[in-house]
């Protein structure tokens, strides 16, 4: 049970670590795209 | 006797005579150089007046786990093999321990990677795992765990014979605890059993190798580049880990990884039967390490002259203002084939003589110590570590919390739960400022959150444990 909580845990951020190098990528290719 | 036959020591220093261990150290050696930083103090290159040879003493500050360097201390006075550093004895001077031990010219088989910024071929890999497996076999014979087997804890001699060092770690099993359960060792050389502390035994040490392996072809673990906690997680739940370009490397090498890299530790190679595997009886003698001996060596000679021409320039400069040569320290030379270029950062993996403390991944990669094993060694059978007042954190994670504390003094805490669907639509109202910042928290939330759940687990688990030990106790009265 520990180990299934723990994978919820690492999976749950991962998606968020995901997310927000997604958003952070966009931002900065729109960046370039108005330079 | 096949083991002992193996390990027939040459003639060489055994100890240091009774009249020098009663003299003062500086009147016995002299300190010629240091050469780095081990796990627990300096270690320094030095003469030993009495005969002319040259040693090493790690001289370690009193006030550091004198129970650990005791420990080590005798796992070395224990061994002799020519596969193992060797001990020839100790001094108090001042608040320091110093301890003499065999010298080994050409250093950490990392600190070689990390001079020449090369990996190795596999010639030089096959003829260091053989020497590496014989240490092990002696050592696993005389029913010792090393757990901490990496290529900084691989030393070479200049004759390019390798030796096991760094016995910080290492474990005694006895007849009757033939299983530890002690979360010890480097997180990305640990074996998926040490993670998941459900008892271990030699075979642990075999797992490290096949990482070490890796490590010595690619100039790091596999997950190296992932945060230690997630290592720690994916390690026991994921395949073996295997080569990152598979056609790079031959059948017999890949062959010989996956036969350390077995996840069961019942299934596992040991050392006696990994040393009749085709790679490792085919390697060529030591000889084939003398070419990147020598460069490693010069190579340190000359980084040493930068450093010393460096320091005298910026002694100058406080004088003053001329312009000093600051430039990069000994590069590789570049008409090397295919080799990869270790990672920089990754060298100087903890262990024994580091040479310079400049990386970012050393932190994360140094060796992980949990759970005193002083309540395992009273015990004549296996036991889990029963905690008496506070209740246990995953081993794994006083480590990391130790290394937050360390690491992120400036970090500013702010403590958001697990990410939920809310925080994923957020994001794109966030400045990028805001987004930087959320990611770069994350990691210590992350640990932080898995602390709690343990936290939660393990208040569910104690009465059990404390049920199971007190029935125990109670069949030890009848």
């Amino acid at each position: 049970l520990f180990m299934k909580e723990l994978e919820r845990i690492v999976k749950s951020y991962e998606a968020y670590r995901q997310a927000l190098l997604t958003e952070l990528d966009m931002r900065k290719q729109r960046q370039q795209w108005y330079a | 006797e096949q083991v002992q036959l193996r390990n027939n020591p040459r003639r060489q220093l055994k100890k240091l005579s009774e009249d020098s261990l009663t003299k003062q150290p500086e009147e016995v050696f002299d300190i010629l150089e240091k050469l780095g930083e081990g796990s627990y103090g300096s270690v320094f290159k030095a003469h030993y007046k009495e005969t002319g040879e040259i040693v090493a003493i790690k001289q370690v500050p009193v006030e550091s786990d004198l129970q650990e360097i005791i420990k080590e201390i005798s796992i070395m006075q224990q061994c002799n093999s020519p596969h193992v550093v060797k001990y020839y004895g100790s001094y108090f001077k001042n608040s320091d321990l110093w301890i003499v031990m065999e010298y080994c010219g050409a250093g950490s088989v990392s600190d070689i990677i990390r001079l020449r910024n090369k990996t190795l071929g596999e010639d030089e890999i096959a003829a260091i795992v053989q020497s590496t497996l014989k240490g092990l076999e002696y050592l696993h014979f005389m029913r010792k765990i090393h757990r901490d087997i990496k290529a900084g804890n691989i030393l070479l001699n200049s004759e390019g014979q390798a030796k096991l060092a760094d016995f910080g770690v290492a474990g005694q099993l006895t007849d009757t605890m033939a299983k530890r359960n002690t979360v010890i060792g480097t997180p990305f050389w640990m074996a998926p059993e040490v993670i998941q502390e459900i008892g271990y035994n030699c075979v642990a040490d075999i797992w490290s190798l096949g990482i070490t392996a890796i490590e010595m072809a690619e100039g790091k673990p596999p997950y190296a580049d992932i945060h230690p906690m997630r290592a720690i997680f994916m390690i026991p739940t994921n395949p073996p880990p295997t080569f990152r370009n598979p056609d790079q490397w031959s059948e017999p090498f890949r062959d010989f990884v996956s036969q350390c890299l077995v996840k069961n530790p019942e299934d596992r190679a040991t050392a006696t039967q990994l040393l009749q595997h085709p790679f490792i009886k085919n390697a060529k003698s030591n000889s084939v390490l003398k070419a990147l001996i020598t460069e490693s060596m010069e190579l340190k000679l000359k980084k040493q002259e930068m450093q010393q021409r460096e320091q005298d320039a910026e002694d100058e400069e406080n004088s003053d203002e001329d312009e000093v040569d600051q430039g990069t320290m000994v590069r590789a030379s570049t008409s090397d084939l295919g080799t990869v270029r270790a990672a920089g950062s990754l060298g100087s993996s903890l262990g024994t003589m580091i040479e310079h403390n400049d990386s970012t991944l050393d932190s994360q990669l140094g060796t992980m110590v949990i759970n005193s094993e002083d309540e395992e060694e009273d015990s004549s059978t296996m036991k889990h570590h029963h905690e008496t007042m506070q209740p246990a954190k995953p081993s794994f994670l006083q480590y990391f919390e130790q290394k937050e504390k360390e690491d992120n003094k400036n970090s500013d805490n702010n403590c958001h739960k697990l990410p939920t669907e809310g925080d994923m639509e957020v994001i794109r109202s966030l400045s990028v400022e805001e987004l930087r910042r959320r990611l770069a928290s994350l990691d210590p939330q992350m640990e932080q959150e898995i602390e709690e759940i343990h936290q939660r687990y393990q208040a569910k688990r104690q009465p059990i444990l404390d049920a199971i030990e007190a029935k125990k106790r109670r069949q030890q009265s009848f």
